[in-house]
């Protein structure tokens, strides 16, 4: 009846038994610190067009404008597994064969993972698609969220506004809100007269992405996009990448953090720069055994 | 240097916006890919010569090392034929203070249907636990990948030195059957 649920020493992450998706993560460390979490994987049709004036403009490389202002839904009822290891235990949901995630998690981390892998996208119905993977809390943050400026400055963006101008009503409800996410977005409880008990949900990419919050609580980051218009700004193509001749697949990861608001940027810029500084590793056979290697 | 001088100069045509968005013709993009091969190419020379260069210093044997640059896709040539005998991890952080990651590499079934047994030593002797868990799905049926991996194995290098490398020994055997974590399907029900 309360789902599945799985833990580590900071976490207890429920899944819906109905459904498949995450629905709660309650941090264990930080008695108050716990949020309804439903992420799921939604796109957008992409607008066709040929650009001959603003309601003919199509969505492209350099222009995301979605068909309608409410992203669709994928498959409700997730086709779910995990496996569970000494090392760490990873949750596999896979809603379309185009796109699926692991969420991962070490016993001892603060910081979960979801390694997302999307395409081919497809395009059989003759519409572009942008995909994206949308994250939707309880956390009341009132219009506002946040992001990086290439990884330094985080800038506060709120919905249908701009510090500088009137924002018209010639625009778009979904791109109008939409921001670069270079390294890092998140929401936050608005009241935070409890710094400790408020919220704060941070995403860090892997790469630059686009993203919102085009309703209270959700917190949306587009993963991959397959368009068959050009939008007439000098590429000249539409942005359909048919490797394979199937369509690009791209693999990706996003890690999240729950956590108060007063814990949360010590988490996050410490993270942020394990992506940056990642580690390698190469391989060498050896003929000794472990005790001469050492 | 003329491996630096490589790795320069796609730095700096990768910085183009093009590059970075993707507002690029495909043939463009394409040849931004092959830049960025070739820098990565030259980066892991100059990896495997620091890594050479370092061991002699420690009057360790020189080793051959091969880079898995495909590893975004669950493809490593090396790993995948080395189903017996012994081999090295050098994990080199780049990062000025101590990180922990986790390490993961694919690996192939054998005749057994099991993937060979691993015993991961490191640097100061201990055995390190690791997993060898069945690949994702989508995973094995990525288009344009070239392997037969269908598990991975992983393990976490802790405390690794800032701006330094470890070395971890792993020892491959097929004595013995490997137990794979299972993947256990959860039943979800719409109409509970």
């Amino acid at each position: 009846k309360q789902g599945f649920v799985f833990e580590n020493d900071f976490y207890v992450i429920t899944l819906d038994s109905a459904t498949g998706h995450v629905s709660s993560i309650e941090r264990k460390d930080q008695p108050g610190i716990s949020a309804s979490v439903r992420q799921e994987f939604m796109f957008y049709n992409g607008m066709r067009g040929f650009n001959q004036n603003f309601s003919d403009r199509a969505s492209g490389a350099y222009i995301f404008r979605p068909e309608s202002q409410a992203p669709l839904t994928m498959r409700d009822q997730l086709d779910v597994s995990f496996v569970a290891g000494d090392v760490l235990t990873e949750i596999r949901a896979y809603t379309e064969d185009w796109a699926s995630h692991v969420i991962r998690f070490r016993s001892d981390s603060e910081v979960l993972e979801s390694e997302w892998i999307a395409g081919p996208i497809p395009i059989d119905d003759g519409v572009g698609k942008e995909l994206i993977s949308r994250f939707v809390t309880d956390i009341r943050n009132g219009a506002k969220f946040y992001t990086d400026s290439n990884g330094k400055l985080t800038e506060p963006r709120t919905r249908d506004y701009r510090p500088t101008f009137e924002l018209g009503d010639d625009t778009e409800a979904v791109s109008r809100n939409y921001y670069p996410v270079l390294s890092r977005s998140y929401i936050r409880d608005e009241d935070q007269s409890d710094p400790n008990l408020s919220r704060q949900l941070t995403i860090l990419t892997d790469r630059a992405q686009g993203g919102g919050s085009i309703v209270d609580g959700a917190l949306e980051l587009m993963v991959h996009r397959r368009l068959l218009y050009d939008d007439a700004f000098g590429v000249g193509e539409a942005l359909n990448e048919s490797a394979f001749g199937t369509g690009l697949v791209a693999r990706g990861l996003h890690k999240f953090i729950l956590t108060s608001v007063s814990n949360a940027a010590k988490l996050y810029r410490a993270e942020e720069v394990k992506d940056i500084m990642r580690p390698l590793y190469a391989f060498a056979p050896t003929s000794l055994s472990a005790k001469k290697w050492l | 240097e003329a491996e630096l001088n490589l790795m320069r100069e796609a730095l700096g045509i990768n910085q183009h916006h093009d590059a970075v968005t993707g507002t690029a013709k495909q043939h463009v993009t394409d040849d931004y890919y092959r830049i960025l091969h070739n820098a990565n190419v030259a980066g892991w020379k100059i990896f495997e010569a620091a890594a050479n260069s370092a061991s002699a210093v420690n009057g360790a044997p020189k080793l051959a090392y091969s880079p898995c640059p495909r590893l975004n896709i669950s493809e490593c040539a090396f790993t995948e034929s080395t189903t017996s005998g012994n081999f090295i991890i050098t994990v080199y952080n780049p990062l000025g203070r101590p990180q922990s990651p986790l390490i993961v590499f694919p690996v192939v079934a054998l005749e057994n249907g099991s993937p060979p047994t691993y015993v991961i030593t490191d640097p100061e002797g201990n055995t390190v636990p690791h997993d060898v868990f069945p690949l994702p799905q989508p995973i094995l049926v990525l288009p344009g990948r070239n392997s037969n991996a269908e598990y991975q194995v992983h393990f976490v290098a802790r405390d690794l030195p800032p701006v330094g490398f470890a070395s971890y020994h792993v020892s491959v055997s097929t004595a013995r059957k490997n137990r794979v974590k299972r993947e256990v399907k959860l039943k979800v029900n719409r109409s509970k």
